[in-house]
Parts: C-alpha cells; sequence; structure tokens
C-alpha cells in the first residue's frame, strides 16, 4: 500500500520535527506512481503533486505521526478537498418540470443511471418521467421501457424514427400534461470526437434547457477521461458527473481527473447493476480508494 | 518526440509521458524507455528521429504473439465464449463477428446467455437478424448456462459451423458472478471436447490499469485465449494491452473500431504500435 511504501522511503531519510524538501520529493515520488497507478491523469498528477510539494515542505510532524503518516495526511486532505467541497446535490427547477439529460460514451452506464435516477426520485417524492432519446442502440427503448417497467417509472418514447431532439422536447410536453416533474433524457452513447453525435446533444440541450447535464463516466476509465471530460463540457457545460461501476476494484482516478479538468461535482456513484444501486458521493472516500 | 534535437532527458521525459498517456502503465513504461536507452548507449545513437522505429519495433515485438487468427475446431461447431465487464461491448462484438463468419459462408448460431440485463436477448437478436445469424434464447432469469448447452444441441442438429455465446457483463471482483461463468465455461467443455475453441475477453480501450487485474482474474476463471479491443475508434489507445501481453502472455486478436457490424478488424501488432505514436 501507499502507507508501506512511504514508511520504507521514509526510513532511509533523516528527517524529523519538520518535513524536509528530501523528505517531501522521496514521499512524492511514490504518491506520483500510486496516483497513476490508480488512472489518474498524467498532467492532473503534476499539478497535484505540486500542490502538495509547496504545502508539506517546512511543515511541522504532528507528534502522533511519523513524517511519512505526515505526507499521507496532507495528501489525502488535498484529495478530498479537490473532489469536494461544491454542490452535489441535484438542481431543480423553480418551475416544473426539472430536465436532467445524460450524456457520456458508450457503455458507461446512462441508461442503468436514468433508472436509478427515477428510482431516487421517486423515493423522494417526486413523479419521474423517463425519455427515450437513444434511438441508435438495438433495443435501447426496450431497454429503458423494461426497467421503468420494473420501477413503476412511465417511459416516453416516440420509437427509433424521430429525432432525440424532438423526442427530448415531446417528452417534456407529455410531463407537463402528466404532471411529472422531472423528466431523465437517456441518450445514446456517443464519442466526444464525433462531431455530429455532439452536435445532436446541442440541439436537444437547446430543445429542453436541462437544469442538469451529467456526465455518467465508468470508474475504470484511464488517461483517456481527460478528453472525454474536457470535450464534453466544453461543448455542453456540464452540471455534474455520475461515476458508475464503483463496486468493482478500479482505483477511481478518473475522478480526480474530471473534477480538476471541468470543476463540475460528482453528484452521485453507480454501485452496482441493481436500481437501487446508487449512493451519494462522498470525497474522502475514494480519495483513500483513489491512493489504494 | 520526433522532433528532439538528442536523447537527452526532455526527450526520454516526454516518451514517457507518450507512453503513460496511452494507458501503456508505468511498469512496461520504464521498460521500454530503459530498452530505447539500452539501444542509444550501446549503438551510439544520436538522432531522435530514429526512436520511432525502435519503439514501434519494441511495442509490437511485445504484442505479437504468432497469429490473430481465430481458432476453428476440427470438427464444426467451433465454439467462441465470449466474456468481460459490463458495457464492454461483448454482444456488439458478437453481432460483428457473426457477419464476419456470414460472410464467408459459414452457418452462425448466436446464444443469448445474458439472461440477467433488461432486453440483453432483444439486442442480441437485432444482431443475429442483421447478421443472419440464428437466435438461441431462454426467458430472462433462465440459467445461462443452459442456453449455451442448448445452443451447442441446436449447432449439432442443425449443422452449424460456429456458435458465438453472449454472457452477462460482469466485474471481476464479483466471485459468484465469476463462479456462474465457470458453469458456463464447464458445461461447454463437458459437451465437446476442446470447446470452448476460444474464450474472449472483450476489453473497452478506454480502460485504464484495472484491464490487467480483469485479464488476468478472467484468464484463472476461464482461461480467456485472446482479446478484443473496443472502441479503438475514439481518442484511447488501450495501452494496457502491452502490460497483458508482456505479463501474461495473451494476445489482441480483434479490435472494435465502430458501432456498426462492418466495424470489426483482424488486430495488427504493427499497426498498433505505429498509431500508439501518432
Ligand atoms: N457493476 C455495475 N454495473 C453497472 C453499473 N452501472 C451500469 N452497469 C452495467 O453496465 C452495463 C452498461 O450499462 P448501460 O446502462 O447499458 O450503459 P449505457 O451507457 O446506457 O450504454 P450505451 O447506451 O450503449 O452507451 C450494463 O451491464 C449495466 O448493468 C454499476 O454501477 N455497477
Ligand atoms: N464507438 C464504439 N462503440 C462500441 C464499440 N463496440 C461496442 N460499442 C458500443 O458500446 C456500447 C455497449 O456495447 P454492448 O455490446 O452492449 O456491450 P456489452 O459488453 O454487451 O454490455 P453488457 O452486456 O451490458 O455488459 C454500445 O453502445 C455499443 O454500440 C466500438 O468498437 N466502438
Ligand atoms: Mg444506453
Ligand atoms: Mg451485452
Amino acid at each position: 500500500s501507499l502507507a508501506e511504501r512511504l514508511q520504507a522511503t521514509f526510513q532511509k531519510l533523516r528527517g524529523r520535527g519538520k518535513l524536509s524538501e528530501a523528505d517531501v520529493t522521496a514521499a512524492l515520488r511514490e504518491i506520483r506512481l500510486a496516483l497513476l497507478e490508480a488512472d489518474v491523469n498524467f498532467k492532473v498528477v503534476k499539478d497535484f503533486v505540486d500542490k502538495v510539494k509547496s504545502r508539506a515542505i517546512g511543515q511541522e510532524v504532528l507528534q502522533s505521526l511519523t513524517p511519512a503518516q505526515q505526507v499521507i495526511k496532507i495528501v489525502y486532505e488535498e484529495l478530498t478537498a479537490l473532489m469536494g467541497g461544491s454542490q452535489s446535490k441535484l438542481i431543480f427547477a423553480s418551475h416544473p418540470p426539472t430536465v436532467i439529460l445524460m450524456v457520456g460514451l458508450q457503455g458507461s452506464g446512462k441508461t442503468t443511471t436514468a433508472a436509478k435516477l427515477a428510482r431516487f426520485l421517486t423515493r423522494q417524492g417526486h413523479r419521474p418521467l423517463l425519455a427515450a432519446a437513444d434511438i441508435y442502440r438495438p433495443a435501447a427503448i426496450k431497454q429503458l421501457q423494461v426497467l421503468g417497467g420494473q420501477l413503476g417509472v412511465p417511459v416516453f418514447s416516440l420509437g427509433d424514427e424521430v429525432k432525440p431532439p424532438a423526442i427530448a422536447g415531446a417528452a417534456v410536453e407529455h410531463a407537463r400534461s402528466q404532471g411529472r416533474d422531472v423528466v431523465i433524457v437517456d441518450t445514446a452513447g456517443r464519442l466526444h470526437i464525433d462531431a455530429e453525435m455532439m452536435a445532436e446533444l446541442a440541439e436537444i440541450k437547446h430543445a429542453v434547457s436541462p437544469h442538469e447535464i451529467l456526465l455518467v463516466l465508468d470508474a475504470m476509465t484511464g488517461q483517456d477521461a481527460v478528453r472525454v471530460a474536457d470535450e464534453f463540457h466544453r461543448q455542453l457545460n456540464l452540471t455534474g458527473v455520475i461515476l458508475t461501476k464503483l463496486d468493482g476494484d478500479a482505483r477511481g482516478g478518473a475522478a480526480l481527473t474530471v473534477r480538476a479538468v471541468t470543476g463540475c461535482p460528482i453528484k452521485f456513484i453507480g454501485v452496482g447493476e441493481k436500481a437501487g444501486a446508487l449512493e451519494a458521493f462522498h470525497p474522502e472516500r475514494l480519495a483513500a480508494r483513489i491512493l489504494g | 518526440i520526433g522532433r528532439h534535437k538528442n536523447f537527452d532527458d526532455n526527450f526520454f521525459e516526454e516518451l514517457e509521458e507518450i507512453l503513460l498517456t496511452a494507458d501503456v502503465g508505468m511498469k512496461i513504461t520504464l521498460e521500454l524507455v530503459g530498452r530505447l536507452k539500452e539501444r542509444v548507449r550501446r549503438e551510439k545513437l544520436s538522432d531522435p528521429g530514429l526512436a520511432y522505429n525502435i519503439l514501434q519495433e519494441e511495442v509490437a515485438s511485445i504484442l505479437d504473439k504468432g497469429t490473430s487468427r481465430l481458432r476453428e475446431a476440427a470438427q464444426p461447431p467451433t465454439v467462441i465464449l465470449v466474456v468481460g465487464v459490463n458495457g464492454s461491448g461483448k454482444t456488439t462484438t458478437i453481432g460483428k463477428l457473426a457477419y464476419q463468419y456470414k460472410l464467408g459462408g459459414k452457418k452462425v448460431i448466436l446464444a443469448a446467455a445474458d439472461t440477467f440485463r433488461a432486453a440483453a436477448g432483444e439486442q442480441l437478436g437485432v444482431w443475429a437478424q442483421r447478421a443472419g445469424a440464428e437466435l438461441i434464447r431462454h426467458q430472462e432469469g433462465a440459467d445461462p448456462a443452459a442456453v449455451a448447452f442448448d445452443a451447442i444441441q441446436a449447432a449439432r442438429s442443425r449443422r452449424a459451423d460456429v456458435v458465438l455465446i453472449d454472457t452477462a457483463g460482469r466485474l471481476q471482483s464479483k466471485v459468484n458472478l465469476m463462479e456462474e461463468l465457470k458453469k458456463i465455461q464447464r458445461v461447454i467443455a463437458r459437451e465437446i471436447q476442446e470447446a470452448p475453441h476460444e474464450v474472449l475477453l472483450v476489453l473497452d480501450a478506454t480502460t485504464g490499469q484495472n484491464g490487467l487485474s480483469q485479464a488476468r482474474i478472467f484468464r484463472e476463471a476461464v482461461g480467456v485465449t485472446g482479446i478484443v479491443l473496443t472502441k479503438l475508434d475514439g481518442t484511447a489507445k488501450g495501452g494496457v494491452v502491452l502490460a497483458i501481453g508482456a505479463e501474461l502472455g495473451l494476445p489482441v486478436k480483434l479490435v472494435g473500431l465502430g458501432e456498426k457490424i462492418t466495424d470489426l478488424r483482424e488486430f495488427s501488432p504493427q499497426d498498433y504500435a505505429a498509431a500508439l505514436f501518432s
């Protein structure tokens, strides 16, 4: 573990009382390795390590801690501060319906997460409507209908021959007429470099002015997270992120990358395949997981 | 990296960044940089422009395992089990593969052994139709091993050439789900000697270092014989396949380059190595 590796590093150093530059530089080498192993983006790691370095040098080593533990404490606090500290609650419209747009790469968990959100909102006393705006993936509409059916949440669909922006617009109208106060729009997975598909998202946004645009990101995503997050944010102005498949053993460093690059809060985490497997995001827990 | 004037620290730092950013991982990155440094020293190289060729050779040699050809059974049917974590592209890959076999004049049967996820059977059904393959499906919640068993019986009685078995996505850390997969593999092996003839691990190119753990655990569980690297049409390079090749000896056999039925290609170590540095 990182703690053990740092301990070993510090065995070799004399530093006691205050953290010397030598102490910190040696420790940061291990920390950089741990963060890269955890899939945090290369440049994000560099910036983060520089930040920790300036905070750590000259710091008093607390009586109860070893130098190694002192550095870890600083790293853990910096990571937690970086990933937390902002509005991680859902934004609701002052006049319903609230519109939530789910976006992201292929296979990240958007459809499953849309259903999870619908269940979460229902339990909070809302009346959500799911909108099937993925007209491309085979049986995508059916998938959402099955999930909605299991939850007793209505699913709005115009089939696969009406364009997604029109489907989203009609879904919002339908919600108004049916007294549904939240519309969750499921969209097709797409590449951030697919101009046509990214333009489609911009059109959906223009059609329904979402209150939340949530990037659904797989926790096992590697270095590419920086490009994905940057592009989706640049083109759509994301309001939040949902990190999925955290019930696996991926360290989840992509979370730090996305936060650093977009400044967006992580609003929820997916921890399983069932509709109930959605949890609130706890920055200190993810910080510990990333550090390994 | 070709624009550097000599093999100085800046050059090697930039090379390290290229490799790490491609998800190659620290271990293999240090190895590749080390090998290059050794060659620079030994062959007294001074022009970094040569580095590209050297690196491409090194990468291709890590990935070259002889052949990307999928194994064919001595007698039909050839049975191919498709496994991997959630959302990696298994079902879509099976559709593409079925189409390839069909183009080659083969009779293909698809087994919908993902009996768990919403509309999984319907999704595979669409691909079966597009590829001109037959589908074997049970009701939702059925035993996946039973679907695999039925598909093999159907392949025998209908004289099919290939059976492609789709399974539910599962995270490798879920012991009970890995046990379910082992059971599917046992049932296949009991029915046909030497089967499954291929066990393909479908790996998303955007996956980071967790890909190595996926390969390790899936191989230990069901004897993975090859990797299908999907979504290479994005910006991710899937560099974790280098560690998988170096540490586990597993070859990449196929690459997914899009969502259409024709977006599947045989893996070429040379093409991959070239793309890594472009
Ligand atoms: N273990 C686990 N699996 C998840 C989680 N979220 C989603 N999945 C699974 O991931 C796979 C993909 O989920 P989908 O909801 O179809 O993903 P998607 O983003 O809608 O996919 P596309 O529409 O094709 O882009 C499915 O097998 C889901 O059950 C999670 O938090 N944990
Ligand atoms: N761009 C791109 N998308 C792909 C590729 N292969 C699959 N996909 C997409 O990835 C998403 C998930 O594909 P699936 O075939 O459902 O993945 P799966 O592994 O069967 O998913 P589960 O059964 O839920 O675990 C779909 O939107 C596919 O269209 C590829 O090579 N390139
Ligand atoms: Mg979907
Ligand atoms: Mg599938």
